[in-house]
């Protein structure tokens, strides 16, 4: 669908939601918690290099692994690392982006992975800036 | 700015790389000149120059655009969701989601936020990938992963200009600041933005 501009779109082209929305109604959720969506939302964590390919519990089961996914993810976009799904995150994680993933073969490139950042990623300790 | 492991790049000898359009997607010349401006912000900072070629499977880098399964692994999504990806070199594929709604002119002043994506930003990232370039988290970064609906961003930052021209160095006709004088930006370890 090409459009010379933006008011040449259609209404009845531009949908209500789009494919990541659902994942707002999980806003607060945190390891322990079970909650419906969550096994989606691995699933969007795996696509982009977060969760391994080995990974398979896509329960809606709150678990390390997706708690450290977050963690990654939450550096590699500068936001506070709290391993928690909180709205300044899934108002990221629902935006548009590239396909290639951010995570390749469990090594990011981005900020998560700098050598600086490895022990923050990886730790519930939280550090300070000196 | 980063790279794919193993630092994959179009070979010292191939500065002249050449493109090429799906056929079956009959695009007009206005869309291909979005992308040949695209081109032209890379071509701007580096050796490297892209030419069309109407030899689609004997082009460099072929650029497509699909529904769904596609056959690469990599389904689109329907509208927004993922917008596009690119193969690292030397696999010139570039496939963008035929279900979004492509805007051509990047005018997105005085409208409402609305499921539009702007194809000259897009097409700009997606050939930092076909390059060599991975994903930044330097949010004015060209490279960086994610772009609101209804956003223009085209412009290299000097994070991109870094990363490229460290796989293919500069361009002897660049003017721009030399990007090694400026400090790259040094993280803290706290997680705070």
């Amino acid at each position: 669908h090409f459009f010379p501009n933006i008011t040449s779109i259609p209404a009845s082209l531009i949908p209500n939601t789009t494919i990541w929305d659902a994942f707002n109604a999980l806003d607060g959720c945190r390891k322990g918690v079970k909650a419906d969506g969550l096994a989606k939302l691995k699933k969007y964590f795996q696509l982009f290099g977060y969760l391994n390919n080995s990974y398979d519990n896509f329960s809606d089961d709150f678990d390390d692994y997706l708690e450290k996914a977050i963690r990654t993810y939450q550096l590699n976009f500068n936001l506070y690392a709290t391993g928690e799904l909180d709205a300044p995150t899934l108002k990221h994680i629902v935006l548009p982006r590239c396909g290639n993933p951010d995570v390749v073969n469990g090594t990011s490139t981005m900020r998560s992975g700098k050598p600086s950042n490895r022990y923050s990623a990886n730790s519930t300790i939280h550090t300070v800036a000196h | 700015y980063s790279f794919f492991p193993n630092r994959p790049r179009w070979p010292p000898g191939r500065t002249r790389l050449t493109y090429a359009f799906l056929p079956e997607n009959q695009l007009s010349d206005v869309v291909k000149g979005v992308f040949a401006r695209a081109f032209e912000r890379w071509s701007e900072v580096t050796p490297l120059t892209f030419t069309e070629t109407s030899s689609f499977y004997g082009a460099d880098l072929r650029i497509g655009f699909f529904s769904g399964d596609h056959g690469d692994g990599e389904p689109f999504d329907g509208v927004l969701g993922t917008l596009a990806h690119a193969f690292s070199p030397p696999a010139g594929r570039f496939h963008l989601d035929g279900d979004e709604n492509w805007v051509i002119d990047g005018d997105f002043l005085n409208s409402s936020p609305m499921s539009a994506v702007d194809l000259e930003s897009v097409a700009v990232h997606e050939i930092g990938h076909l390059l060599g370039l991975g994903h930044s988290s330097v949010e004015d970064a060209i490279m960086y992963p994610t772009i609101s609906s209804g956003t223009r961003k085209v412009e290299l930052a000097n994070d991109d200009i870094m990363g490229i021209q460290e796989l293919y160095g500069s361009n002897p006709s660049y003017n721009g600041s030399d990007p090694t004088l400026t400090p790259r930006t040094e993280w803290d370890t706290s997680g705070a933005p």
